[in-house]
């Protein structure tokens, strides 16, 4: 473990609880895409539940807990409670255009040829393109609320600095994980956009609203 | 063992 993986972890559990926030307190899912919420359960049940059998460490096996019972959490509130206030409208992105081709890399790519292994590059890949649902949905509506992009930033931050884990890693303990490298690079370069705005303008105390 | 430390990320 070092300080920039362990930062981009509390990113990720903060963006969940960012998320969180905003649903209780404004007891509305409005501008969060249902689609990239489930395609985020899909990627840690995909690659999560080896939580029942591969053990790493107490910390490990914690986040893999709360990431999967956050992100039910989450699709179930979008399913019952907060149905609709859900922007179905909005969140037009075609899934399968996504989780298609990422079933097809992970037949592909993969470390070993097990069930285990190509849920395992399933899910890396498909976490890489999951937010594509959620950037869609902003670009409709042009806008959001300063709460969601705090959400979006914190996600994205948290793939950034995995970057900075990896470069750390590769020259400290010459770790090398090219199936997630290049999928977290591409994770990461879906964010440039929105990254701009949030700086440029949110962080600046003003609204996120797009040219 | 190799296997151990694999996928040691979340």
């Amino acid at each position: 473990m070092n300080i920039f993986r362990l930062v981009a972890d509390l990113l990720h559990l903060a963006s969940i609880v960012i998320l969180l926030i905003k649903m209780y307190a404004t007891n509305s899912c409005s501008g969060i895409s249902f689609k990239t919420q489930v395609l985020y359960l899909a990627v840690f049940i995909a690659r999560y539940l080896d939580v029942f059998w591969h053990f790493v460490s107490v910390y490990n096996t914690f986040m893999k807990v709360f990431f999967i019972a956050t992100a039910s959490g989450v699709v179930w509130a979008m399913l019952g409670p907060l149905k609709d206030s859900r922007s179905k409208s909005l969140d037009t992105f075609r899934w399968e255009f996504i989780v298609a081709p990422s079933a097809l890399l992970a037949i592909i790519f993969h470390d070993r040829f097990t069930v285990t292994e190509i849920f395992w590059s399933f899910s890396v890949f498909l976490e890489a393109v999951a937010i594509l649902p959620q950037l869609h949905l902003l670009q409709q509506s042009g806008e959001a609320e300063t709460i969601t992009t705090h959400y979006l930033a914190a996600l994205g931050g948290y793939r950034a600095l995995y970057l900075v884990n990896w470069i750390y890693r590769y020259f400290t303990e010459g770790y090398v994980d090219v199936i997630a490298w290049c999928a977290g690079l591409v994770q990461t370069a879906l964010y440039c956009d929105f990254f701009y705005v949030y700086f440029t303008r949110v962080l600046q105390g003003r609204r996120f609203a797009l040219p | 063992k190799e296997e151990d430390v694999k996928h040691d990320e979340l």
